[in-house]
């Protein structure tokens, strides 16, 4: 389990990593075609968010719906 | 343009560049 904790132990760059290891399949699972540009973006939000994500896929979801309308405005 | 490039992808098993140390 990835628990604060750990997280603190680890430098920033290393915290993303953590969480995105985790995050991506998770992301995949909702949005296979886009899952590598929106877990990037997720990851730009604070750690206690992503974490709060890992543990209610409600809150998942609804950030990886909300982060597939930013990017096709993005690239639109 | 950095916009372009942005988000950053994630990939598994790589280094997270889009996010730098602080």
């Amino acid at each position: 389990d990835l628990k604060a904790t750990v997280l603190s132990a680890a430098s920033p760059g290393e915290q993303k990593e953590m969480l995105g290891e985790r995050l991506f399949p998770l992301v995949q699972a909702i949005q296979p075609t886009m899952s590598n540009k929106i877990t990037g973006m997720l990851l730009e939000l604070e750690n206690s968010e992503l974490l709060h994500m890992l543990e209610s896929p409600e809150s998942l979801r609804s950030m990886v719906e909300e982060a597939v309308e930013v990017l096709q405005a993005h690239q639109a | 343009s950095s916009s372009v490039n942005w988000p950053p992808e994630f990939r598994p098993g790589e280094p997270w560049k889009g996010y730098p140390n602080i």
